[in-house]
């Protein structure tokens, strides 16, 4: 699975996920990618994507959940992505990517390292695999 | 307001002992899919564009389960599925069980735009993507050989991987961590194996 979250000069949310799904899947299984939601979601708090067992984050609307708990709980967003990667998936394995409206980027993950990248426009990026 | 922000991902669940040189390989398209976004916002594209634009890229290298280099069925075919969706008016486009579109991403963000729906699968995706006008390929453009041969570990063990990415089979120098301890589970590496 691979994704892009964005927020631009104007504050304007946005992302994309796209993925193959799972290795030796049975034909016509859907994952989380194309769920909006729970792979994928984007409002005018924050842009996010998520990956890894597709069902644990279907079953936790993942990606919406981070918006949730920053519009109800007023939670940063590194805050929001901390907790629903912790408090969310129950037994399940995933990792997500997040950006907010004022410019920040984030991104958390359960599993055994996330393929990742994050840049914001002070100069700051970063790519890496592991914790 | 801030300014702008980006992030990618290739997926999560990474084998602990993938060589070395699999790493570099990652890092360097997530920093090359990085760059590409960088300039876009640079040149004030809009956010739902630069997103497209990406994650296009994402698809097109074999590295990551997207795409070309999609993870397969249990029939050694290839299913994608993508989604899209822009936060000022929360329109967001979705398409599933497609199998011969280049760029899944960019038919979601059809159907986003030139559609009354929101979601399109399996043969409706692909009418679409045919009246669209998008670019396809055969079904077996997507499929690499690194992932027949995990097709074959993940069903000898009987096994739905996800976004593992164990090294081929011949292991090199890097994986000295698996050669010396082979712990196996139904004759696979056991960090092929989600940790319980």
């Amino acid at each position: 699975t691979v994704g892009c979250v964005v927020v631009d000069k104007e504050g304007r949310c946005a992302a994309a996920t796209s993925t193959g799904g799972l290795m030796n899947k049975r034909s016509g299984r859907i994952g989380d990618s194309p769920i909006i939601g729970a792979g994928t979601y984007a409002c005018n708090l924050c842009g996010v994507s998520c990956t890894g067992e597709g069902e644990a984050i279907l079953r936790a609307t993942l990606a919406r959940e981070v918006a949730a708990v920053m519009e109800y709980k007023g939670l940063r967003l590194q805050e929001a992505v901390d907790f629903v990667i912790k408090d969310r998936l129950d037994e399940g394995k995933a990792g997500l990517i997040a950006v907010s409206t004022n410019g920040e980027v984030a991104y958390g993950f359960n599993a055994s390292g996330m393929f990742r990248g994050c840049a914001t426009e002070d100069g700051f990026m970063e790519v890496g695999i592991w914790e | 307001m801030g300014g702008w922000a980006i992030a990618v991902h290739g997926g999560a669940g990474v084998d602990p002992n993938l060589p070395l040189h699999r790493q570099e390989e990652a890092k360097k398209l997530l920093t090359r899919c990085l760059n590409l976004g960088i300039s876009a916002l640079n040149s004030n594209l809009p956010a739902i564009d630069v997103v497209e634009l990406v994650v296009r890229e994402l698809e097109t290298d074999p590295l990551f389960n997207s795409g070309r280099g999609s993870a397969l069925t249990e029939k050694g075919t290839v299913e994608m599925e993508a989604s899209i969706m822009e936060g000022t008016k929360r329109k967001y486009g979705a398409v599933s069980g497609v199998t011969t579109v280049k760029n899944p991403v960019s038919l979601a963000r059809l159907v986003m735009e030139k559609s009354p729906h929101s979601y399109l699968a399996f043969a409706g995706a692909e009418d679409f993507a045919r009246q669209q006008g998008v670019e396809l390929a055969e079904n077996d453009y997507f499929i690499t050989q690194d992932n027949v041969e995990m097709l074959n570990l993940a069903k000898e063990a009987n096994a739905i991987l996800f976004d593992y990415r164990i090294p081929t089979t011949a292991l090199d120098s890097s994986c000295a961590a698996e050669v010396d301890n082979p712990m196996l589970m139904n004759g696979l590496p056991i960090s092929v194996y989600a940790p319980e």
